[in-house]
């Protein structure tokens, strides 16, 4: 563990608190995409189900159960109590052209071809690209409440603090898993215009809109 | 390089 791992993993999880907080107190998940939301689920539980058959660390296990629970809850929080406050018509982007071809490269790419190998890869491929929903919906509408674009924000600092920490351990360790890599470049590559908007207006204290 | 998962992480 290092401090990149460390602050990547506790953005992580600040962007769920994040969320739980602006659902919460707005009593409403509005310009949250669930398509995005759904999608974490099918991440964390395809990936984090080892933890059933593997043992790696505490550290390792709670944080696995926390977002295997937190995304699922997120879930009944947007289709049971405030599903009033989501509107399916502004969240279209087809998920199925995302799940294909990353089924596809999950096949192709992994480590061993057995079905919990390939469900792993299936995970990282799926997560480097679940915000696109996300981001579509934001596109749509132009603009976001400023919570959620601190979400968002959290979010995306997870996996840009993992390239540090990558490049940390491929010199200290001499270790480099290019599935995770790879996918976690495209990952911090699709925030890029959402931080640099974030950047230039919310930390401003200005609302967050895109230009037309 | 070692190309191996790195199964610690998150």
């Amino acid at each position: 563990m290092n401090l990149f791992r460390l602050f990547g993993d506790l953005s992580h999880l600040a962007s769920i608190f994040i969320l739980l907080h602006k659902i919460r107190t707005t009593r409403s998940c509005r310009g949250i995409s669930f398509k995005t939301q759904a999608l974490y689920v099918a991440v964390f539980v395809s990936r984090y189900l080892d933890i059933l058959w593997e043992w790696v660390s505490l550290y390792n296990f709670v944080m696995k159960v926390f977002f295997i629970a937190s995304s699922c809850f997120i879930l009944y929080l947007m289709k049971m109590k405030y599903r009033p406050t989501h509107d399916p018509s502004i969240d279209t982007f087809r998920v199925e052209f995302l799940v294909g071809p990353c089924a596809l490269l999950a096949l192709i790419f992994n480590y061993k071809f057995t079905f919990t190998e390939v469900l792993w890869s299936l995970s990282i491929f799926l997560e480097s690209l679940a915000i696109l929903p996300q981001l579509f919906m934001l596109q749509r509408t132009g603009e976001a409440e400023t919570i959620t674009t601190h979400y968002l924000a959290a979010l995306g600092a997870y996996r840009a603090l993992y390239i540090p920490n990558w490049i940390y351990r491929y010199f200290s360790e001499g270790v480099v898993d290019p599935i995770a890599v790879t996918a976690g470049l495209v990952q911090t590559a699709l925030y890029a215009d959402f931080f640099y908007v974030y950047f230039t207006t919310v930390i401003q204290g200005q609302k967050f809109e895109l230009p037309a | 390089p070692t190309w191996a998962p790195a199964k610690d992480e998150l």
